[in-house]
């Protein structure tokens, strides 16, 4: 349980920025 | 120890110390003669020395423990942040956000002002475009006006080269006749 | 009893704060019973320096019991307030609290709907500029046929200077003058050749 929970915090800390960063890179190639 | 004044670091200090007072306290050097009597009465001495070593033991072991923990987990740091965070949010009397524990609408959040921002950006370059299109329509009017000028201007003298052939073709009648 | 994971907590310290403070028992209570059992063991090999003491090991493994209970318990307790204060205060973040990389939440709390009528508005501006790149294609285009068609109609224009130039070069200021003058004069002539040839029919 306990490692489910850090896993979680982890990824929320984590992945919003990794997708976010993905997501520019979908907006700068529809820009071009 | 007033909790919601002092710093996290401090608390937390306070709170291990006062602890660890009141653990060892409770092994009172009484408590311990009395659990072991009959080797305390033979060799008060060393019960006394046992009992004593016993407690700081104790006390160093724990206290390590407590410094491994902190430095392992970055205490120090993360509750100076923390103490911080909590201070610039001393305002707010609302319950803040937490994650929903639905990713997907928890990341909508992160990615709406990258979609404003596009917004933004696509809305000025719509405007410019528009202002670029509606300069090139202009050159593009002027043309078709300067194209029908000049389809006017052959118009007009091919009419004259047709008038002239007609006049040739009369002054060849007039050659002609005898 | 239902389980506070303090995940908000475990996103800030990047560990759950129960944990941490189990880890913390373990390791105290760990040291209890270690060091207890040190100082047994440095009684009982004291007893083996006293063999007239009537005092047996079973004697001084229930005194460590009985020592080692009541420590327990007063660990217990502490430990337990300890620990609510520490998961409390100290371990915990108030509610009011955002934490800063959770900032964009607080800027930015769209509902599903809004977060689909911004998506909306996007594809619609990206349209519209797809339109107008289609249109300006389309206008560069015709700009291009316009250049192509004025430089023929131009060239067509030059080929009729060069006609009446042509015509300049030889004495031909003006054809139609010029032919209008031919035909009249063609058709004096003929008038003249037909009197001539009357007055000539007359005379013979």
């Amino acid at each position: 349980f306990d490692e489910n929970i850090v896993e979680t915090t982890t990824k929320r800390k984590q992945y919003p920025r990794k997708i976010a960063a993905h997501f520019i890179k979908i907006l700068k190639t529809e820009r071009e | 120890v007033r909790v919601e004044a002092a710093p996290r670091l401090l608390m937390f200090d306070k709170i291990v110390k006062t602890f660890l007072e009141k653990l060892l306290a409770s092994g009172s050097f009484q408590r311990f003669a009395h659990c072991y009597q009959s080797f305390y009465n033979l060799q008060p001495e060393v019960t006394a020395s046992v009992h004593e070593k016993f407690l700081s033991l104790l006390q160093t072991s724990i206290q390590d423990e407590i410094d491994q923990v902190k430095e392992e987990g970055n205490l120090e740091v993360l509750f100076t942040i923390l103490d911080r965070i909590v201070e610039e949010s001393k305002d707010k009397k609302e319950p803040a956000w937490r994650p929903s524990g639905i990713p997907e609408e928890d990341l909508r959040s992160w990615l709406v002002p990258y979609i404003l921002n596009q917004k933004q950006y696509l809305r000025k370059h719509h405007r410019e475009m528009q202002e670029e299109n509606a300069k090139l329509m202009r050159s593009v009017l002027a043309g078709r006006e300067k194209i029908m000028e000049l389809q006017q201007q052959i118009q007009l003298r091919s009419q004259a080269w047709q008038a002239i052939q007609k006049d040739k073709q009369q002054l060849i009648l007039a050659l002609g006749n005898p | 009893m239902s389980i506070n994971p303090m995940s908000y907590e475990t996103q800030f310290f990047g560990f759950t704060p129960q944990t941490c403070l189990l880890r913390v028992y373990n390791a105290f209570q760990d040291y209890l019973f270690d060091i207890m059992l040190i100082a047994e063991q440095v009684i009982l090999r004291k007893l083996e320096g006293l063999p007239d003491s009537n005092i047996s090991s079973s004697q001084i493994r229930e005194g460590t019991e009985s020592f080692l209970i009541f420590m327990k318990e007063r660990f217990e307790q502490l430990f337990g307030k300890m620990e609510s204060i520490l998961l409390n205060f100290v371990l915990s973040i108030p509610e009011n609290v955002l934490l800063p990389a959770d900032k964009v939440h607080e800027q930015y709390s769209y509902s599903k709907e809004e977060f689909q009528q911004l998506e909306r508005e996007v594809k619609q501006l990206q349209m519209n500029c797809s339109a107008e790149a289609a249109a300006r294609q389309e206008l560069l285009v015709e700009l291009d046929e316009q250049k192509a068609t004025e430089a023929e109609l131009q060239k067509t224009l030059r080929w009729f200077d060069s006609l009446e130039n042509a015509g300049k070069e030889n004495g031909i200021a003006d054809f139609t003058e010029s032919l209008a003058f031919l035909t009249r004069s063609a058709s004096e002539v003929s008038s003249k050749l037909k009197e001539i040839e009357e007055k000539s029919k007359s005379l013979g």
